[in-house]
């Protein structure tokens, strides 16, 4: 079973369209494992991408040396779905 | 569940109990809903369609599709919750009794099966199919760039680790081959709408080309319409246009292949989004995502039976 320990959603914000082309590139750097839940459009709409907990540091460093805003949409995305699983439970267990 | 009232639409489900669900509500509606398997996937599962027609041959038809994309779960939630809404509201809702009168709906709740196996099981995060790449140790296909309609352009990938690898050759995915065989031999679809999560977003083509398809006008005043139908509810907002100016540009989609196909009507939405949970989206926003969805695929269902082509 794949887990995600430590991995974050990263809420990028582009402010022009150099930034939005420096995201873009992500998306084709397999480097950094990135899944990008929610892809580049344009400067109006963030960019959600989930990075794996290695690649956490380096991948902040690379942004904010880019001068390109986040936030931390997900702290820790196996807590998120270790929630979400126990509600599933839980909910299947009402009918017993 | 016993019979499909007592299902729990408010929560995700794994595919044994859709699955189930599906069966429960064609014993229950035998005179309105019917399955259809028009194929299987990878691993085995059975693609099932359910046929909502009341009578006639052949008629013209609206295919709805969702859960392509194995972990967007409220998409096949969503799907799960229009098959009762359409078992309830016929002979209750003038439009979609009309509707239903002169055309058949068909659903495709579990579009990537092994995929939502897969994502209930052993990777939430699954998106892809589940078919091995020869010569790769990344599995799957995103079956969302596996249509014939610019195949291998950009906006895919040619790496079998991306999330979005296209595949060796068009319709390479049973999931997707299904639905072309079903889709070319039926030959009376007028609407073809596929359901994705999340952005809250209304598509329509093309993705793989910047050229206007020659019913860009119409699209786009439909899609106007049905987001704001959609927003009536709990005003939540949506984006519209052309998947290649809205988002960016994506070769092998399936609503370009439709589009080319002659299906006039061709959308693909991207259903809510809180703006904290993504994927995870909770389950207390299932009914609320699945009902004002409903609302915008009524004005293109609505607006399809009323301007035949």
């Amino acid at each position: 079973k794949e887990t995600f320990e430590g991995h974050q959603v990263l809420r990028m914000y582009a402010k022009n369209e150099d930034q939005l082309a420096l995201i873009n590139d992500l998306e084709d750097n397999h480097e950094f494992e990135l899944d990008f839940w929610r892809g580049v459009t344009d400067v109006r709409t963030p960019v959600d991408v989930r990075v794996p907990h290695h690649n956490l540091r380096s991948i902040k460093i690379h942004l904010e040396s880019n001068a390109i805003d986040y936030s931390i949409m997900i702290g820790d995305l196996q807590a998120m779905l270790d929630e979400e699983r126990m509600e599933m439970v839980s909910a299947a267990r009402v009918p017993e | 569940p016993k019979n499909a009232d007592s299902y729990d639409y408010a929560r995700y489900h794994p595919i044994n109990e859709i699955y189930s669900f599906q069966d429960m509500l064609v014993a229950e509606n035998p005179k309105l809903v019917s399955k259809i398997v028009i194929g299987k996937s990878y691993e085995g599962r059975p693609l099932n369609v359910l046929k909502f027609s009341t009578g006639g041959t052949n008629r013209p038809a609206i295919w709805i599709d969702t859960g392509i994309h194995s972990r967007e779960w409220v998409t096949q939630a969503s799907g799960t919750w229009f098959a009762k809404k359409i078992v309830d509201d016929y002979g209750r809702d003038p439009a979609l009794t009309a509707i239903l009168n002169k055309m058949d709906i068909y659903l495709e709740i579990v579009t990537n099966p092994d995929g939502y196996y897969f994502s209930h099981t052993s990777n939430r995060m699954w998106r892809k199919t589940r078919k091995p790449n020869p010569g790769s140790s990344c599995i799957g296909v995103d079956p969302n760039r596996n249509w014939d309609a610019g195949f291998g352009g950009a906006g895919a990938s040619g790496s079998p680790c991306a999330e979005t690898y296209r595949g060796p050759k068009a319709n390479s995915e049973s999931e997707v081959k299904s639905i072309v065989d079903f889709v070319k031999s039926h030959g009376n679809f007028k609407a073809f709408i596929s359901l994705h999560a999340y952005s809250q977003m209304l598509l329509y083509p093309y993705g793989y080309t910047k050229t206007p398809c020659k019913d860009d006008t119409e699209l786009h005043s439909l899609a106007k319409k049905a987001v704001t139908d959609l927003a009536s509810l709990y005003g939540t907002r949506y984006r519209f246009g052309s998947i290649i100016n809205t988002i960016y540009q994506a070769s092998g989609g399936s609503i370009d292949w439709s589009y080319n196909q002659g299906i006039k009507y061709s959308f693909t939405f991207e259903l809510r989004d809180t703006g904290r949970y993504g994927f995870i989206l909770p389950t207390n926003q299932i009914i609320p995502t699945a009902t004002e969805t409903w609302q915008a695929l009524m004005a293109i269902m609505n607006h399809t039976y009323k301007n035949p082509y």
